[in-house]
């Protein structure tokens, strides 16, 4: 076997399960085995530890464009908009990243422009409250770009720093959904020019290939600014974040890791893959 | 789609007469890329793409003038064999209140399941009680009492105490009030979360339910059977229920967790309306699975 320049076929294939198992996906899985033919040094391809090193370094580098996870910006209030489809933790994300910014001394106003979803807005009331913030919110069924606009309002009278903008769930294939959101979008600006100045999307950890398609759907009716990944606390490791980040250059904000406040954390590459290895 | 990149494969092979054992590996490996950009379990794709290529070397296609076809054809049948079975009917207690039990991991769809399945007894002319036994979640009780307002169904939950006590004294309730059958929501738990199982296991003993279903969202990649084997190892549920399929994930995880948990899948959530339910048809998530 011309082994010694050639990285060995079985380890190869382990890390290439590993990879999928992980949901990274076929394409990327491929692209990062064949960045690591090329990158692994000579010396390096009959040391496993060498090699797993090797690819540890490959998947930070491809997460690494990490902005800053505090909104370092200068506007004020500073609007957030939180999208998704339907239960992948944006509500919880929201009341988390509330209290995450009253913790920096920050005034937050959150706006519940879920009216659709069954007890949607007590949901995020109960946050508010958890959190110490205030809510602006409405009766269900009222026009959830009304309450957004709203929420900006609350947010620019009151002199909050920030507000978080709550709505409802929705699959990217209902063209009628993704529309009803570029119209919250509208109204925000509306409210104040230049609003929102983040849109975060959120992915479920345990979201397959289908995560691919749901932040380019949403990418192209709202300009995502950064991904929340939830449910890292489960045993899925959310790998198409890989691929998203690459496709969309989004940088992972934040991860959810529990169901209590507290259980928001910055996203960091390098802790990310020690634990997609873990 | 599949039958498409099947014969692209096939195109490049048969310029050379028929087909080898070599040629059917090939395919075999376009087959399993296709199943795990479809999300199915790669130990599930891997032993599937085996049993294929067994049931095609037994079939003799490599004789065959139209091979891709027929290897597709093969694969679509598995596939339905694997992930169908029979779709029965929920089990009903002899005697009443009949428990149907809904667990799976946060987020996956159960309360709004729950709130469909009622509707659909309700059509069937049963009198469901649900039960709302989830009392973490901000607002779950307020959820499942309005989805219950929403479509005429009882519901019955107490913040003030646990969830076992709330089953136990839904279940008197329910039998008080003549319902015939209970629609008993649980909270959102991870498979790891040790208390949060073992708490299911007592629910479940304590009501013995007739029927255990597992919630699952359609859109879940390679996950899904770490949970599924799991919930079945301490919970052991009687049936499937996949959400969101609505949407445009393919739906391997529906292969996945049939084939680690043997169990049936009873019911397809296709939408967020109350009336969003359906019976599971095997052929057409193979058809979605295979894209
Ligand atoms: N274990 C775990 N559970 C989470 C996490 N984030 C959210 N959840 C749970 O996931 C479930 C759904 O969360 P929600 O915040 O309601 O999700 P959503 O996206 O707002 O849902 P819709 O508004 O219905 O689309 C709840 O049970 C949350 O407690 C997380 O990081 N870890
Ligand atoms: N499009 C679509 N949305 C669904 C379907 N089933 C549920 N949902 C939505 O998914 C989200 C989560 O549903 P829930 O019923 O709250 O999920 P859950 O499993 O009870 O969540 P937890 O109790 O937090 O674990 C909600 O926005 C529902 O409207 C479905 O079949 N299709
Ligand atoms: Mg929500
Ligand atoms: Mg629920």
């Amino acid at each position: 076997v011309s082994g010694k320049t050639r990285i060995d076929e079985e380890t190869l294939e382990e890390i290439e399960e590993r990879l999928i198992a992980a949901d990274v996906g076929v394409n990327t899985t491929l692209d990062i085995i064949s960045a690591l033919r090329e990158n692994l040094q000579l010396r390096d391809r009959n040391d496993s530890q060498a090699v797993l090193n090797c690819l540890k370094s490959e998947l930070i580098e491809r997460l690494q464009m990490n902005g800053s996870a505090d909104t370092a910006s200068n506007q004020k209030p500073y609007i957030i908009m939180v999208v998704g489809v339907n239960g992948v933790g944006k509500t919880t994300s929201i009341g988390k990243l509330a209290n995450h910014f009253v913790q920096d001394g920050k005034r937050v106003v959150l706006g519940a422009a879920d009216t659709f979803r069954a007890a949607a807005s007590e949901q995020l009331e109960i946050w508010a409250s958890r959190a110490n913030v205030e809510i602006v919110r409405n009766k269900p069924g009222a026009d959830p770009a009304s309450v957004a606009f709203d929420a900006v309002a609350a947010a620019e009278s009151r002199s909050a720093d920030i507000a978080i903008i709550d709505t409802a769930g929705r699959l990217h294939t209902k063209s009628n959904l993704m529309e009803e959101l570029k119209k919250i979008q509208r109204a925000i600006d509306r409210k104040m020019p230049g609003a929102p100045h983040e849109v975060l999307l959120v992915i479920d950890a345990t979201t397959g290939q289908n995560g691919l398609t749901q932040a380019k759907v949403f990418n192209d009716a709202v300009k995502i600014g950064g991904i929340v990944l939830t449910k890292l606390d489960g045993t899925a490791k959310g790998g198409i974040v890989v691929a998203i980040q690459e496709q969309l250059r989004v940088p992972i904000r934040f991860i959810g890791v529990g169901e209590q406040m507290d259980d928001l954390q910055p996203f960091v590459p390098e802790e990310y893959v020690e634990a997609l290895f873990s | 789609e599949i039958t498409e990149k099947f014969e692209d494969v096939f195109r490049k092979l048969k310029g050379q007469g028929k087909i080898s054992e070599k040629h059917l590996a090939d395919g075999m490996r376009e087959i399993r890329r296709v199943l795990l950009e479809a999300d199915v379990n790669y130990k599930v794709a891997k032993q599937f793409v085996a049993d294929v290529q067994e049931k095609a070397l037994g079939a003799d296609v490599v004789k065959s003038i139209t091979p891709a076809q027929q290897i597709i054809k093969i694969v679509h049948d598995e596939l339905v064999l694997l992930i169908g079975g029979s779709s029965s009917p929920l089990k009903t207690a002899n005697i009443p209140p009949t428990v149907i039990m809904v667990v799976g991991l946060q987020g996956s769809g159960k309360t709004t399941f729950c709130g469909k399945l009622a509707n659909q007894l309700k059509a069937q002319g049963k009198k469901p009680l649900l039960i709302g036994a989830d009392l973490q979640r901000p607002a779950a009780v307020e959820q499942l009492k309005t989805v219950g307002r929403q479509i005429g169904v009882d519901s019955y939950s107490d913040l003030s105490t646990t969830p076992l006590s709330v089953c136990k004294a839904g279940f008197s309730l329910a039998r008080q009030k003549g319902c015939d059958v209970i629609v008993l929501d649980t909270a959102g738990r991870l498979h790891v979360d040790e208390a949060l199982m073992q708490e299911l296991q007592q629910i479940k003993g304590e009501l013995k339910p007739h029927e255990t279903l597992f919630v699952a969202d359609g859109m879940t990649g390679q996950d899904a059977v770490n949970a599924a084997t799991v919930f079945l190892e301490k919970i052991d549920f009687s049936g499937i229920v996949l959400t969101k399929m609505d949407g445009d994930a393919r739906g391997g995880a529906a292969l996945s967790i049939k084939a680690v948990t043997n169990r049936p899948i009873k019911y397809i959530g296709t939408g967020e309306k109350l009336d969003a339910l359906e019976i599971f048809h095997p052929d057409r998530v193979a058809s979605r699975i295979l894209g």
